[in-house]
C-alpha cells in the first residue's frame, strides 16, 4: 500500500494556504471564502479554492458549478476550474453525503485526502473553506496543513464573537498566524434614507478582539443579494478581500 | 420499578401545550418561546415554560435566574418562579452539560423525564422550548406530548425558510396542528431616519408558506436590545405573542 503522505509535503507547489474558519456556523465563512478566491484571482494570482467544509460543502453552488464533476489523471483529481479559480469539494464527489458519518478521524482523514489527492499544481494560493467550529478537526487541519494564516469569520452578535474568540485562542495554540476578523452581517444599508449602521454597537467583545491585537479586516453589510447570489451561482465580490488579500502577504 | 407513564398522561392538569420549535439553530427560537410564555403570563394565565432545548438550554440565562436551582418535593421536581412564569430546563438541574451525549432515544427520554417528573399543577398553559431542528426528537415529542399546537421560528433567509416549511410538513406528519410562523429578525429600524425596513425582500418561500396556509403570526425587528436583554436575563416583551397567543386559543 502506497505511504500516507503527510499534509505538509500535499500541494507542494502552492506557495501560499489561507484557511477561511468561523467559530459556528451560518456566519457566512463559505460566502468570505469564495469572495476571498476571487479577490486573489481577480489581483491576477492563480487561486485554488478547498471546499473543506464537509458538513455543509456549499462551494459548488456558490460557483455555480454544483452538477460537475471534477476528471481525474494520473491517479490525482483535477480541480473544476470556475470563475477564474480552481475549486475542489467534496459537494462534487458525491450525492446527498450524510453529514452524520464526518466524526472525527473520518473527517480529517477525508479532508486530508481533498489536499493529497487532488493536482495542485496550477496553483500559487490555496483558500481552505474549514467546517465551522474550533473542535479538534480544525485543529488537526491547522497542525497539518502547514497554513500561512488563518481568516475567522464571525458575525457582530455576542455568541458568533465567543466563538470567534476562541478559535483565535485555538489557532495561535497551534501557531498559525491569525490574519484577522471578517465581520460578516454587520451593517444595513437603509433603503430609505440609504445611509449605512451597524446592526449591533460595538461591545466588550470587540475590545476583547482589540485587547488580543486581532485586526479587524472589515465589515460587510447585510445584503439580500449577497445571499442571492450565493444561492444562484453567480458570487459578488465585495471590496473587502482585497484588503484581507492584501494584509495576508 | 414504577411504571413509565406515557407523556399524555403527564402535566393532567394543564389545558393548553404550545410546542415553539424551528428547523434550524440561532434563528431566535427560545427567544420567542420566552417571549410568548411571558406575553401569556401578562394576559393573566398561569404559565409553565419547560425547556427542552437540551443541547443549548439558554432559558434560566434569558429568565435571569441560571443559578438557581428547582426544589423537590413528594417526589416531583418544583418549577422556578421568574418574571411571573414558572420554568423549567436541563440548565438547571447539571453544570456544563455535554450536548453530544443527547442523540435520539436519550433526548426523547431526559425531555419526557421534565414533562412527568415535575410537579406543574400550578399551570394552565404550557409552553415547550423544544431542540432545534425537525427530526426523531421533535417528531417525538409532538406525538407524545399531546401538545395543542405549533409554532415555527424562522429568520427571513431562503435557508431558514427551507427548515421552516419542513417543520411545517413534519407537525401536520403528526396531526399537531400549525398555529403558524413567527419571522425573527426580518426587520431593521433605520437609527438616522427611524423608518423599518424588511432586511430581505418577500420571495418564493414566503409564497410558499402562503401556499401551504401557514399563518404569518408577525415580524420581530432585529434589535440590539432584544440580544441584549436575553444575555441579562431581562427579557423584553415584544408586541407579537399577544397576537400569536391570541391565535392559539
Ligand atoms: N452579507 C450577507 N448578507 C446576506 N446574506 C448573507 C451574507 N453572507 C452570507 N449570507 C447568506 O447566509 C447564508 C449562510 O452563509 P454561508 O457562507 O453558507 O455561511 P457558513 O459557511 O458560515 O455556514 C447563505 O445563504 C449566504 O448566502
Ligand atoms: N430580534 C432579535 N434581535 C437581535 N438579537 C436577537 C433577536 N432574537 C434573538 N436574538 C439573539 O440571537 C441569539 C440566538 O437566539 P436564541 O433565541 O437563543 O435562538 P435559538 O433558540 O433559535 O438558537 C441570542 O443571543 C438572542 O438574544
Ligand atoms: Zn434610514
Amino acid at each position: 500500500t502506497a505511504k500516507r503522505p503527510l499534509i505538509e509535503d500535499l500541494a507542494p507547489g502552492v506557495r501560499h494556504k489561507i484557511i477561511v474558519a468561523s467559530g459556528k456556523g451560518g456566519v457566512g465563512k463559505s460566502t468570505v471564502a469564495v469572495n476571498l478566491a476571487l479577490g486573489l484571482a481577480a489581483q491576477g494570482h492563480r487561486v485554488g479554492l478547498l471546499d473543506a467544509d464537509i458538513y455543509g460543502p456549499s462551494v459548488p453552488t456558490m460557483l455555480g458549478v454544483a452538477d460537475r464533476r471534477p476528471e481525474a489523471t494520473g491517479g490525482k483529481l483535477l480541480p473544476v476550474s470556475a470563475h477564474g479559480i480552481q475549486a475542489v469539494s467534496l459537494g462534487f464527489l458525491t450525492e446527498g453525503l450524510n453529514p452524520i458519518i464526518w466524526r472525527g478521524p473520518l473527517a480529517s482523514r477525508a479532508i486530508e485526502q481533498l489536499l493529497a489527492d487532488v493536482d495542485w499544481s496550477g496553483v500559487d494560493e490555496l483558500v481552505l473553506d474549514l467546517p465551522p467550529g474550533t473542535g479538534d478537526i480544525q485543529i488537526s487541519i491547522a497542525q497539518k496543513a502547514n497554513p500561512t494564516g488563518a481568516i475567522i469569520v464571525t458575525t457582530p452578535q455576542d455568541v458568533a464573537l465567543i466563538d470567534a474568540i476562541r478559535g483565535v485562542h485555538m489557532f495561535r495554540k497551534v501557531e498559525v498566524p491569525v490574519i484577522g476578523v471578517v465581520e460578516n452581517m454587520s451593517t444595513f444599508a437603509c433603503p430609505h434614507c440609504g445611509r449605512e449602521s451597524n446592526i449591533f454597537p460595538r461591545g466588550a467583545l470587540h475590545h476583547e478582539l482589540e485587547r488580543l491585537e486581532v485586526p479587524m479586516l472589515g465589515s460587510i453589510p447585510i445584503d439580500p443579494a449577497v445571499a442571492a447570489g450565493g444561492d444562484r451561482g453567480e458570487p459578488i465580490v465585495s471590496a473587502h478581500p482585497d484588503s484581507a488579500a492584501a494584509r495576508a502577504y
